[in-house]
C-alpha cells in the first residue's frame, strides 16, 4: 500500500472511480484522472489504483456511491488544504 | 465462490 497526498491546487480534484460493495470490484479503482485536477497536479495517483482509504476512512464494504461521498466529502472541505489516500498498486 | 463473483453486476463510474 501507498500513501499519497493530494494537495487541493485546483477547483477539482479530477479523478473517475469505479466499484464499491456488492459489485464485481469490491474496492473503489482510479479509472481515469484527468489533466488538470488536484490528483493529475499531484503526480502519484495513477489510472488502476485500488483506494483502500481516504483520509483514514476506509472504504472497505462501502457501496459505490457511499466510497463516492467519501471522497467528494474530503476535497469538499476547506478545513484541510489536502486529502491523503491510501492506495494499493496496480 | 468463482461463480458468485461473477454474478455480480459491474460498478457505475462517478466522475470526482
Amino acid at each position: 500500500a501507498v500513501l499519497v497526498r493530494v494537495l487541493k491546487n485546483s477547483n477539482t480534484l479530477g479523478i473517475a472511480i469505479e466499484g464499491g460493495g456488492s459489485t464485481r470490484q469490491p474496492l473503489p479503482r482510479i479509472v481515469s484522472i484527468q489533466k488538470g485536477g488536484s490528483a493529475h497536479n499531484c503526480g502519484q495517483l495513477r489510472t488502476g489504483q485500488v483506494i483502500l482509504e481516504v483520509d483514514g476512512i476506509p472504504l472497505q464494504g462501502r457501496e459505490h456511491k457511499d466510497a463516492a461521498r467519501i471522497i467528494a466529502e474530503a476535497f469538499k472541505t476547506k478545513e484541510k488544504g489536502h486529502i491523503d489516500f491510501l492506495g494499493k498498486d496496480y | 465462490v468463482r461463480e458468485k463473483r461473477l454474478t455480480l453486476p459491474p460498478s457505475e463510474i462517478t466522475m470526482l
